[in-house]
């Protein structure tokens, strides 16, 4: 099993929010994370979502984690959140 | 900004030309390291409620309150559970763009005038994602940040934050935010970045990003010192006055019992003896370390910067040499037996050469997509006094507590574009965010490489050239580029099926046609290509211009500037009957590629006899 120090934060970005109006990102990304981790509780796994202009999440993922989402249908890009600099 | 606004044309109170109503009504996001509140740059007094459109909220935490000024706030870091700015920068970019306009503020006496924004009748929401230290800025805290200013309707979105390169679309969430705000008609307005002049350290890199270099303003700060033997003249922003009293100088290399020549050079940690340092002023061969000598007891250090083009504040009195200034005072320590100095408090003088884009600015080209020139604009980066936060310290072990200070990067040139634009925007308010990019690209003041040994970048450094508010009210002609525009501009880098069909939103495919569109081919208001080194080229541009001239008929001719480059336009003149209406080009040009990281370059210029639409036209071999 994938310990602890082997996950860091990815951002899962998934393009623009569906025009369904039945569209609820937030169980999306649940259940899309869910499936990943293969755990009911995403608690202490999920960093933050982006559901107001935009589609996706931030996570604490393995890389083989990382790899599964990268390859769904509904995600464009999964990437490590990183830190940048005030210029 | 106590000069940099005068300095580019806008000048204060009802001497500018304003739309206050639809100023009051425009919301700048900025995403940066929070605020400080009660600063008078942030006050609510005289400011109706918020714009009706705003749907963000005031959740900046414990002992953080909005007004109608500053209008919103969300966090994104943790501990302190705050939008309150710990490292003064927020707050001085967010008082750049749409600061209300304070008078009398100096840095202790220093630069004294008017700290304004661009917009000062504007509201501000803050995003912060921020914090000193190991925390930094996390993208995904960014993103977050921008998630929410889209929704919550601001107009524009300046953020002063990047990497130290540029990456991929979909991996850069600047770029991701900065796409989803542009396909709701937000402009984000990012600095360009402070790892120049090296060649394509530009980190800021989609052409959906307004992307700024800095330059200096006409306004400097000089810390002289008087040597035995006459005057020299130095860079920092030095307030403590030691009376014009003459002390002993002694080089660091000559102050040290523990340390290698090299080492105590530079007054690195450790290496200065007290004994030999106190009472003095200490001599070093780096900007790195001045706190060094201050510990030792030193009154005051005389440093040597490689970029010394800039003034900065320390904890005490230090001023800053080029390198040729350096080490003609260091032959006269050596010739001298007793050598004396007086290190002065700094002062303003308003003869400086300007602008010159700063060589810290970062350049190009772009290293992700070659053919779409990066920076775009210029503006005031140097030496800009603006908002900041008492509760941090003004510069390294500095025991100061300052309500404004000076800044300088392009941080600071940032937030000067942002205002610009929503300046900008107040006249013409259903402008989407193209038009008013492409209205300050083609109307900028030109700038040119002879200006400084760091320009030899030319657009690379300074883009379009240096932003002028006034004149880009009416530019007359402006590129624009849609988000069906910017869509096929990623089918062209093979953005295709699913990628494209979620970033889209709408299912967009690829037609044949756009997969095979060169990017150089999107509507931007500069044309770059890159070819091989030394090789004949022939290479074309199309490109559409929108007339945004209102009233009567105008007649555009094309002009080129900038013989080294063989530049046909077809057709040259487009004659515009009523606004809006667009008309198409081509520009060919060819010859023979530059040598292998050089460019060359000339300028497009439209003009009717009022307006004058420039854009640059740049022409490049890479390594």
């Amino acid at each position: 099993a994938d310990n602890e120090q082997d996950k860091q934060v990815y951002i899962v970005y998934m393009g623009a929010l569906p025009a369904r109006v039945d569209y609820m990102p937030m169980s999306h990304h649940a259940s899309i994370l869910q499936d990943v981790i293969g755990e009911s509780s995403i608690e202490d796994r999920l960093v933050r979502t982006y559901k107001r202009s935009f589609n996706g999440f931030a996570a604490r993922l393995t890389e083989s984690e990382r790899e599964i989402l990268a390859s769904m249908d509904e995600v464009v890009s999964v990437f490590p959140s990183k830190k940048l600099k005030l210029q | 900004t106590t000069s940099s606004w005068s300095f580019m044309g806008l000048k204060e109170g009802k001497r500018a030309r304003r739309n206050n109503l639809i100023e009051s009504d425009t919301i700048i996001g900025v995403i940066d390291s929070g605020v400080y509140p009660e600063s008078e740059s942030f006050s609510g007094k005289g400011f109706g409620p918020p714009p009706k459109k705003w749907k963000g909220v005031c959740e900046g935490g414990k002992n953080f309150t909005c007004n109608n000024k500053l209008i919103g706030a969300r966090y994104y870091t943790q501990y302190p559970d705050s939008a309150r700015d710990l490292m003064g920068h927020g707050s001085h970019t967010a008082s750049t763009a749409a600061g209300n306009a304070v008078k009398h503020v100096s840095f202790y006496g220093l630069g004294n005038g008017t700290a304004r924004g661009g917009v000062p009748a504007a509201r501000i929401a803050v995003y912060k994602v921020c914090n000193p230290g190991a925390s930094g800025c996390t993208t995904d805290g960014i993103l977050a940040a921008f998630d929410d200013a889209i929704a919550d309707k601001v107009d524009l979105i300046s953020i002063s934050i990047g990497g130290d390169n540029g990456s991929p679309f979909e991996a850069d969430p600047i770029a991701i935010g900065a796409f989803h705000a542009m396909g709701k008609g937000i402009l984000t307005v990012n600095s360009a970045g402070n790892s120049g002049p090296e060649p394509s350290s530009v980190a800021s890199v989609a052409p959906w990003i307004f992307t700024v270099a800095a330059s200096n303003t006409n306004r400097a700060f000089v810390t002289k010192i008087v040597l035995g033997n006459g005057k020299t003249i130095g860079r920092s922003v030095n307030t403590f006055d030691l009376n014009g009293t003459k002390y002993p100088i002694v080089h660091g290399k000559s102050a040290t019992s523990t340390c290698s020549d090299d080492a105590a050079r530079l007054c690195s940690p450790g290496c200065l003896d007290s004994k030999l340092v106190k009472g003095k002023i200490v001599l070093c061969d780096s900007v790195q370390n001045p706190e060094v000598a201050k510990d030792m007891g030193a009154v005051a250090s005389i440093v040597k910067s490689q970029y010394a083009e800039v003034a900065m504040i320390f904890s005490f009195p230090v001023s800053v040499l080029s390198e040729k200034k350096y080490n003609t005072l260091l032959s006269y320590v050596n010739s001298t037996k007793n050598p004396k100095a007086a290190v002065l408090r700094s002062e303003t003088i308003f003869n400086q050469r300007a602008p010159i884009v700063a060589s810290y600015s970062s350049r190009g080209p772009n290293t992700i997509i070659p053919d779409i020139l990066k920076p775009d604009i210029t503006a005031p980066g140097s030496e800009i006094i603006a908002a900041y936060s008492p509760d941090v310290p003004p510069s390294l072990s500095d025991t100061r507590h300052v309500k404004y200070s000076v800044e300088t990067g392009t941080s600071m040139s940032c937030p000067h574009v942002a205002g610009v634009a929503a300046y900008l925007k107040t006249f013409h308010p259903r402008w989407s965010p193209s038009m008013i990019q492409s209205a300050i690209m083609t109307t900028a003041w030109p700038m040119n490489a002879s200006t400084s040994p760091f320009n030899q970048m030319a657009e690379f450094a300074y883009g379009a050239g240096h932003v002028d508010p006034i004149a880009a009210i009416h530019p007359g002609l402006v590129y624009e580029a849609s988000k069906s525009d910017h869509i096929a501009f990623l089918c062209g880098l093979n953005y295709t099926g699913k990628k494209l069909r979620l970033i889209s939103g709408d299912g967009s495919i690829c037609t044949k046609e756009q997969t095979k569109s060169l990017p150089r081919n999107l509507n931007y208001p500069s044309m770059t290509a890159q070819v091989s080194a030394s090789k004949p080229f022939k290479l074309t541009f199309y490109r559409t211009v929108t007339n945004v001239r209102k009233g009567k008929a105008a007649t555009y001719k094309a002009k080129v500037v900038g013989s080294k480059l063989k530049v046909k336009v077809v057709p040259e003149v487009l004659f515009m009957k009523s606004v809006h209406e667009k008309k198409s080009f081509t520009v060919t040009v060819s010859g023979t590629g530059p040598e292998a990281d050089n460019l060359v370059s000339a300028h497009l210029i439209w003009s009717d006899g009022v307006h004058s639409v420039r854009s640059p036209i740049v022409v490049y071999a890479a390594n």
